[in-house]
Formats: C-alpha cells, structure tokens, sequence
C-alpha cells in the first residue's frame, strides 16, 4: 500500500490481502474493510496515503492506546504466567525478572512446571541470568506445591516480585485448566490478592487459534494481560486486535528476540504501524 | 459447519441444470472465508478456489445429493489430491546410518519430535542416536536427554559451548563405530531470516549430507506458514515436514499453506506431549478438519 496513488476498486481486495496475511482474520478484517468502504463513499479518503492512515486510525480505536504497567504495588507482587506449549512463557520470565532485578528489586521465580523435561533447570539458568533466586523441585512434583513454597519462601525473603512459571498446556485440556485454577487459589490463599497480574502468553506466529487460546484462558483463569511473542520474526500478530477488541485485554508485553533484554512495552502504534511494513 | 453453510447457500439450485460460475459464486466465497478462518494463507486460497471453481463449473447438478454437498465434495476431494500422497514410510539408506536432520522455528516442538521419532524407530528394531545440536537455548541438551533415558535410547551431547557442526560430527563418527541405524540431528529453533542461523543449518546440510531435512511446524501456524517454510526452503530445502500440536484445536491450515507452497509431504503428526504422540500423515483427515 504505497504513498500516492490513486484510488481504484482493486483496493479493497489489496487491503483485505494486507489485513488478512497480517492475521487479523476475517471478523476484524471485514469491520476495518467496511470502515474504509464507507469513508470512501463519503469521499473522506482521496488517495492510498489517507486509507492507509484511516486504517491505521480505525486499528487504533479498536485496540486502544492504555496497555502498560504492571500492577506490582502489593509488598509481595505476584505474576502467573500461562499459555500453551512452546510461547515463550520461561524465556519471557527471564527477561521480567532481569528487568526487575536492574530495577533493584528482588525477585523469586517459581519452577511450577514439574511436567516438561528440563523445564526447572531452564528456569534455574534464566535465574543465574537475572539474578532471581528459583524455588522449584523434581519433575512430578505437584505444581501446586510449588507454588505454595515459593509463595511462602518469597515472603519469607521479602521479595518485591515473584513470578511463577507453568507447564505450557492446550486450553482444550480441562484437567490442566483445572490445574491452573488450583495453582492461582493457592498462590491467593498464601499471599492475598495474588496472583496481581495473571498473563497469558501468545506466539505472534499463531492464528485465529489465538482467540480460541485467549478466550478459555480468560474464561478459566480470568487474565489481567497478554504478552506478544517472537514479534522480532516476520509475523505481525494481527490476531491480538481480535482479542484485545472482544475480551477488552491490554498487551502489556512483548517479546522481541532470545536475550535478557529483549522484552519491550507493547506500543500501540508501533504495532500498528508494523502491520505495513 | 462449511457443508451447512453451502446446504443452505445452494438451496435454490436443486434439480436445476449445471453448476455455473454465477451459481457458485456465493458458495465459493463461503469455502474461502472457511479456509482464511482455518489460517490457510490468503494467496494459497485464492488459487485453490480458482482451481476449485474450474472443476465445479460445467458440472451437472446431480440429483443424488443436493448442489452444496456436491461442492463440498468437490473442494474436499481438491484439498485431499493437494494435501498429497498418504504415508509413506521413510526408507532407510542402504549404507546405516541413515541420517535425520529437524529444523524450524523457536518452540515449534523439535525436540519433542526428535524423541518421538527416536521412539518409533526403537519400535521398528532400528537403533536410534539422538543428537543434541541446540547450544544456545538454556538446558537444551539436557531435555532431550532426559527424554533419551526415559525412552532407553542413545543421546549424544557435544562439550558445553562447542558449534553444533563439531557436535554433529562427532556424534555420526560415534553412530558409526556402533550398531547405529538412524541419526536423528535435534537443531537450535531459529527464524528463517536469521541469515547467520540459516547459514548455520546449511552448513550442517553441506557437511553431513543427511538422508532426510524435516520441517517441524506448529500446526496453529498463521499466515506465516507460507513465508517460514519458502525461508527454510530455499536457504537449506525440505525433504518432509513434522506438523505438531494437532491434539488442540486449531484447524490447521497452516499444513495446506506448506504443502502448497513447497510440494514437500507432511510425513507426521504430533499429537500430544507424550513421546506415543506420533502418528503418519492422512490427507484426508486434515482436509475434513480445515474445512471445518
Ligand atoms: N525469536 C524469539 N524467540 C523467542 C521469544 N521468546 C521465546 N523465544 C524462544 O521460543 C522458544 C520457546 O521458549 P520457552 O520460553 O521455552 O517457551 P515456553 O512457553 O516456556 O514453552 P513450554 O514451557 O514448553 O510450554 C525458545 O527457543 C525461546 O528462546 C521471542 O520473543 N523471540
Ligand atoms: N500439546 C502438544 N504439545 C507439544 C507437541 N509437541 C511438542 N509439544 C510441546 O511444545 C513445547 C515445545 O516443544 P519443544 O520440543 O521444546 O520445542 P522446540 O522446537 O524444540 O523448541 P526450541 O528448541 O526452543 O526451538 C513443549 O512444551 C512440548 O511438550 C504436540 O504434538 N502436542
Ligand atoms: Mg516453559
Ligand atoms: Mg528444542
């Protein structure tokens, strides 16, 4: 969608391409499609440059500009952090707790997956990395357990922040659903009004699967934010307006790459810039 | 559901005549908003509805089933001859090993995979040597094996640090002093525009020639698919693809996107987290799921 051309009827199918291969799906695609249609009719839009900002302007009513902050004033904070297998939820504590760490505040880290093969030790490193201590025990451990003892132990140490890693899990899983709404009680009943932020943690590669993983998630667990992931690849995360517009979630993160300092606020704009690039 | 939606589209077409591109017009943009909803790649759409719209047109409406169900039948029939042949069962080399190399993007489940495929192997009687090339990602090397011990198969682990190509090396000099049949290479996840990492993946192609280069894809791939698997593609070529994560609910479109673009199988799907889920590649199982 380049500068300034004229318009022609080939436009609407060029946007409805740009929309759709950003994966805004068809339901999101189809209401920004209309809103441009319907400026056009009103003569509102003169060339390429204006309907690229109208649409532009039309996302960013959609999504809303007042994603950030965490909600980290409670003497002991508490982030969940779920979403379904390989997200990037172990890399992406990683990153919080360094970013929390320069900060210098002090952080444990809970290794509540006590599924996957060297899920803990992954955690233990990013720990090493970020200079969070890790509470976490062998494989086939009751993840609730988990839980409980770190939550307890960061009291006891007087951390600021504790952030508690789960096993990735498909929202098709009640019994591990299930699970999860016993960790969060647990970490509630131990410090009360945690977890303070319960996020979820989305692929920027996924598609409208996304809003299916969102919607259960936030049904099961009642999430406070979504963290956007692996948004360094070429994969724009269309899908995250969809949700944000029907679930009325903020993006508080994302994820830009593998390293400790590669997690960055979510900037609405930018992101929605990014869809023509 | 897509044959409920055409039913009720193409009621009026009943007993009447051929299938005409007017008649159809209203169904086929029913088939497509199913397919872009299943997260099949806009451009792969467009052309399997003008290749979809070719067959159909100039067909008698039959009298046997009603005008939508024959155009279901008529897409699914498209999407199945597109999905490709069924499964095939990989043929060894005729000098062991026989070497696996999996790649693809970060978390897409190649380590889980290599165990699995590790397993499936035993199961065939052919030794299996599963290899530890991820350097990077932080107990990498541990959790394949871990998963190596739970399955009572080999796992080679380079020295801390070392390039995956010494690794790699090492490992099928190992493999070959041994009854090893099958070397399966688990790589490092990477994105198709790291030019480093993919030159890296070449590298590995160019000195251990192996006998199969798989794909390992997440079946709740986006629009992506097409772009990750024509980067893998052409910087280090496909023999297979390894679609995972078919035990939720995403459609899967993203397997219609590969095959379409890169003509390469779908030789396995990953069904679940436990090493048993494994299972050959049926065409026809996934063109009813994407169609939805
Ligand atoms: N390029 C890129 N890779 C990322 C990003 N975040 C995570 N990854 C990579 O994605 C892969 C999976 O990350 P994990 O942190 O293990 O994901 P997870 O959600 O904890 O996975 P499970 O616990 O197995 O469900 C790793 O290779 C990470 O390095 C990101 O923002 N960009
Ligand atoms: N539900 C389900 N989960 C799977 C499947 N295959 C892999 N997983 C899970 O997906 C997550 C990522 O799997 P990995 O094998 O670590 O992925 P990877 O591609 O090796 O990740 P990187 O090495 O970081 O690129 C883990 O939680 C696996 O248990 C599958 O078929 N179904
Ligand atoms: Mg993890
Ligand atoms: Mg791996």
């Amino acid at each position: 969608v380049r500068g300034q051309r004229a318009i022609t009827p080939e436009i609407l199918d060029e946007i409805e391409e740009l929309l759709i291969s950003a994966d805004l799906g068809v339901n999101t695609s189809q209401t920004v499609i209309d809103y441009i249609q319907q400026e056009l009719k009103r003569r509102e839009l003169k060339d390429y440059l204006s309907i690229k900002n109208g649409i532009q302007e039309r996302l960013l009513q959609i999504i809303g500009t007042n994603h950030n902050g965490l909600n980290l004033t409670a003497t002991t904070a508490v982030i969940m952090v779920l979403g379904v297998n390989g997200g990037g939820k172990t890399t992406t504590i990683g990153k919080l707790a360094y970013r929390y760490q320069k900060q210098g505040k002090k952080v444990v880290l809970a290794a509540a997956d006590t599924f996957r093969a060297a899920a803990v030790e992954q955690l233990k490193i990013w720990g090493q990395r970020s200079g969070a201590g890790v509470i976490g025990y062998q494989t086939g451990a009751d993840p609730s357990a988990v839980v409980y003892d770190a939550a307890t132990a960061a009291k006891a140490r007087g951390a600021d922040i504790l952030i508690i890693d789960t096993a990735g899990r498909l929202h098709t899983k009640k019994n591990l659903m299930e699970e999860l709404k016993k960790m969060k009680r647990v970490v509630g009943r131990c410090i009360p009004g945690a977890p303070h932020e319960t996020l979820l943690v989305l692929d920027a590669t996924t598609g409208q699967n996304a809003i299916i993983q969102a919607r259960q998630f936030h049904q099961d667990l009642e999430l406070s934010g979504l963290v956007l992931t692996k948004l360094d690849g070429t994969a724009k995360g269309g899908v995250a307006i969809g949700i944000v517009a029907e679930l009325g979630l903020p993006i508080k993160l994302i994820g830009v790459g593998e390293g400790l300092d590669d997690l960055q606020d979510f900037d609405a704009q930018e992101f929605v810039s990014a869809l023509f690039y | 559901s897509l044959s409920e939606k055409l039913q009720a589209t193409f009621k009026k077409l009943r007993g009447h005549g051929k299938l005409t591109e007017k008649n159809i017009q209203e169904g086929l943009r029913e088939v497509k908003l199913a397919l872009l909803s299943a997260d099949v790649n806009y451009k792969v759409v467009k052309k399997f509805i003008e290749d979809v719209q070719q067959k159909a047109v100039g067909q008698e409406v039959l009298s046997s089933i009603s005008p939508g169900q024959q155009v279901v039948k008529i897409v699914h029939r498209e999407l199945v001859e597109l999905m490709g042949e069924s499964f095939r069962q990989p043929a060894l080399a005729p000098a062991p090993p026989t070497v696996i190399m999996l790649m693809g993007l970060q978390g897409a489940g190649k380590t889980t995979a290599a165990a699995k495929l590790a397993r499936r192997f035993k199961g065939e009687r052919r030794n299996p040597l599963l290899v530890a090339a991820d350097p990077y990602r932080p107990a990498a090397a541990q959790q394949l094996n871990l998963l190596a011990q739970q399955l009572n198969v080999a796992c080679f682990i380079g020295a801390p640090g070392q390039t995956p190509l010494k690794t790699c090396r090492q490992a099928l000099s190992q493999a070959k002093e041994t009854a090893i049949e099958v070397v399966i290479i688990d790589t490092a996840g990477r994105l198709h525009i790291d030019e480093g990492l993919m030159a890296e993946l070449t590298e590995l192609k160019q000195a251990l020639s192996p006998h199969y280069i798989w794909l390992v894809a997440d079946a709740l791939t986006g629009q992506e698919a097409v772009r990750v698997a024509q980067g893998f593609e052409q910087a280090v070529g496909i023999d297979g693809v390894i679609l995972t994560k078919m035990d939720g609910d995403a459609r899967g479109g993203a397997a219609l996107s590969i095959r379409a673009v890169t003509g390469k199988p779908i030789k396995f799907v990953g069904l679940g987290e436990k090493l048993e889920a494994l299972e050959p590649f049926h065409p026809d199982r996934i063109a009813s799921r994407i169609l939805g």
